[in-house]
């Protein structure tokens, strides 16, 4: 199980936006 | 906006990455909370250029992101080559 922070979570939130941008610009 | 079927994919990448660093800077919390740091940084950077149209260049780009990151995760070159696959033009 996982313990996050709402900061964790924060980062969570921003990586996965980048992996969607990087998705968006490959195709 | 719907949910696209890949989406969860990438969460679920985004929230093993982020335990596997805190995991293994778990004794270093200075550089955990750095990572935080240039993160948001990056993500207050893309809304102000998001708000402010094309005109609008961001103090931090992907590149130095991505300098900033081999920095701190410095010997740690599974952490960095698993980052430049969430990073946008890396």
């Amino acid at each position: 199980s996982y313990d996050f922070t709402p900061l964790d979570s924060s980062a969570v939130y921003v990586l996965s936006s980048m992996a969607r941008r990087r998705r968006a610009s490959q195709s | 906006p719907p949910l696209q079927n890949n989406q969860p994919v990438e969460f679920n990448h985004a929230i093993n990455y982020v335990n596997k660093i805190k995991n293994r800077f778990q004794g270093q919390p200075d550089i955990y909370k750095a990572f935080l740091e240039i993160l948001h940084t990056y993500q207050k950077e893309q809304r102000n250029a998001k708000e402010a149209g094309s005109n609008y260049t961001p103090a931090l780009t992907e590149q130095e992101v991505y300098t900033q990151v081999a920095r701190l995760f410095k010997n740690q070159e599974d952490l960095l080559s698993e980052f430049g696959q969430f990073l946008p033009d890396a």
